[in-house]
C-alpha cells in the first residue's frame, strides 16, 4: 500500500518536526540546516524520503515530499511553480504508463494529500498562502494546518480558524472535501464528521522530544510555565489529523487524486 | 523630554501589543485590521503615535512609529526603502531647522531607536531581516527583539540567540552599541552590562489582558497548559528590555542619534 504525502509552508513552521511525529519517524536527521550566506542565494527544491511503517497490522510505504525554501526570499514570486511543476511531473508519469504496453505494475508517485502550514502570526491568510493554495487546489488535496499553534492561546485558536475558513470561501480555495456521510450513517458517525469539519485548520504541534509530565513520558514541550503535550487533544488536533490522515480518509485521499485530479489532467493533456 | 521610538518587522509579531505592554498604553485601539483582499494590495506605509506617559516623576513625550505592511508581500523587493525615506526625512528637517534663523525651538522628530522584531520561526535571520538592518544601520539605533517569545523553549532561546548574534556579525550589521563601563564602575554595574549585550536579541512577550496567576493578577496569556507572565524574568527579557529604553540608556540613545547617525548624514549632505 502506498501513501505520497507533501508538507510545504515557509521553514521553521514545524513541517518535519510534525511528520517525524505523526509517523515517528527520523526523517530529516541527515537534513543539512543553512548557514544564512546559503539562505540568502536559496531557491525552492522538492525532497523526497520514504519509509515504510506499520499501522494496526496493515504495512504501509509512505512518501514525504517537503518544500525546502519555499517562501524564504524576499521576492517569492512564483515561488509555487516548482511545487506544481512537481506535481504536474508525476501526473505526467503515470500517465505515459498508463498508455504503456505493461500496465501491470505501475507504480503511483502522485501526490495524494498536501498538508499546507499556515503561519500563526499572520492575523489571517497571507498573500503568498492565497496564491500557492490557488496555483496547486486543481492538482492536489489540500488540508491546511495551523502550525505551532502552542503559540496561540485556545480563543486565539478559534477565532483564527473561523478567519482563515471564511478567507478560504472569499478566494474560491478548494480545499480536500472529506466525503459526505451516508444516509444511513449513525449519530455518533455525523457527529464526528461535522467535528472534523469545523476543526479545519488543524491547529497541530508537534515535537521530537519526549518529557516528564505528571509521572508519565510524554510527547511534549517543556516550558517554565507548564507541558505541552502533543497528543493531548485539550492541546492542539494532533491526533484528529493523525487519525484521519492514516486511519479513515487514507484511501478517499488515493481515490479522489486518482478520480478527479488525475482525471481532470488526463483530460486536458488529450485536449491540448 | 521627547523620545521616539520605531517598531519594524513582519506584521503579527505582535509589535502593538509590546509597545502597548511596555508604555501600559492603547496606542492602536482604532488600528482598522484589514481584511485578506486588503492584505494583497497592501504597501508599506508609515503611522504615528504620540502619548504622554510619566516614569519616576519624569514627564516623557513619546512618538511611535509603526512599518504595517512590512514583508507581508510576496515581493517584498525594496520594501525597506519606504523606512529609509521617512529617517532621512526627519534627518532633513532637522538639518533645515538647525541652519534656519531662529534655533531655540527646534522640534527633534529624528528616530532615535528602532526595535526590530525578529520572527521566533527562522532557522537564524531571514533575508528580509540582513537587508533590512543592512539599509538601516548607518542611520537608526537598532534593538533586535526576539518576537513572541513564548513560542520557544528557553533552551531554543538559547540557540536562536547565539546564532542571531554570529550572523549579525557575519553580515556586518551594527546594532546599538551599550556605552561601554566607566573604569570606576563597580562590579554590579559591570555584570548587569554583560547581561545585557549577552540578552540580544532580547527575547519578548507582550499580552493586552490580564489574568489571574496564583491569586495575583498579572499581565500574561492562558494557556491550558499554564500561565506566561509578561513581566516575570524567568518567562522573558521584557523587563530588561523596559528598563534599559526607559530608565538607563534613553539619554545614550538620544546622544548617539544627534553625535552620529545625524552628524553623517549632515557631512553627507555637505559633500554631495
Ligand atoms: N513552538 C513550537 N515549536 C516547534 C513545534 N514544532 C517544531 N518546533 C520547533 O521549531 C523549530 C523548527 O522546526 P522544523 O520542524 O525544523 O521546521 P521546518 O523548517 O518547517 O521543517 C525546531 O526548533 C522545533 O523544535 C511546535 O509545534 N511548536
Ligand atoms: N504567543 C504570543 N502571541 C502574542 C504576543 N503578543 C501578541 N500576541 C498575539 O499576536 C496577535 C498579533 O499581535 P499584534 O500586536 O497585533 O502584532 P503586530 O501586527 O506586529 O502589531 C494578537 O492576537 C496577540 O494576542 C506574544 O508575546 N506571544
Amino acid at each position: 500500500f502506498d501513501f505520497t504525502l507533501m508538507v510545504a509552508g515557509e521553514s521553521g513552521l514545524g513541517k518535519s518536526t510534525l511528520v517525524n511525529s505523526l509517523f515517528l519517524t527520523d526523517l530529516y536527521k541527515d537534513r543539512k540546516l543553512l548557514n544564512a550566506e546559503e539562505r540568502i542565494m536559496q531557491t525552492v527544491e522538492i525532497t523526497k524520503h520514504t519509509v515504510d511503517i506499520e499501522e494496526k497490522g496493515v504495512r504501509l510505504r509512505l512518501t514525504i515530499v517537503d518544500t525546502p525554501g519555499f517562501g524564504d526570499a524576499v521576492n517569492n514570486t512564483q515561488c509555487w511553480r516548482t511545487v506544481t511543476d512537481y506535481i504536474d511531473q508525476q501526473f505526467e508519469q503515470y500517465f505515459r504508463d498508463e498508455s504503456g504496453l505493461n500496465r501491470k505494475n505501475i507504480q503511483d508517485n502522485c501526490v495524494h494529500c498536501c498538508l499546507y502550514f499556515i503561519s500563526p502570526f499572520g492575523h489571517g491568510l497571507r498573500p503568498l498562502d492565497v496564491e500557492f493554495m490557488k496555483a496547486v487546489h486543481e492538482k492536489v488535496n489540500i488540508i491546511p494546518v495551523l502550525a505551532k499553534a502552542d503559540s496561540l492561546t485556545p480563543s486565539e485558536i478559534r477565532v483564527k480558524k473561523i478567519r482563515i475558513r471564511d478567507e478560504m470561501d472569499q478566494f474560491g480555495i478548494k480545499i480536500y472535501h472529506f466525503p459526505d456521510c451516508d444516509s444511513d450513517s449513525d449519530e455518533d458517525f455525523r457527529q464526528h464528521d461535522q467535528e472534523l469539519r469545523d476543526s479545519i485548520p488543524f491547529a497541530v504541534i508537534g515535537s521530537n522530544s519526549v518529557v516528564e509530565a505528571k509521572g508519565r513520558r510524554v510527547r511534549g514541550r517543556l516550558y517554565p510555565w507548564g507541558i505541552v503535550e502533543v497528543e493531548n487533544p485539550a492541546h492542539s488536533d494532533f491526533l484528529m489529523l493523525r487519525n484521519m490522515l492514516v486511519r479513515t480518509h487514507m484511501q478517499d485521499l488515493k481515490d479522489v487524486t486518482r478520480e478527479i485530479h488525475y482525471e481532470n489532467y488526463r483530460v486536458q493533456c488529450i485536449q491540448n
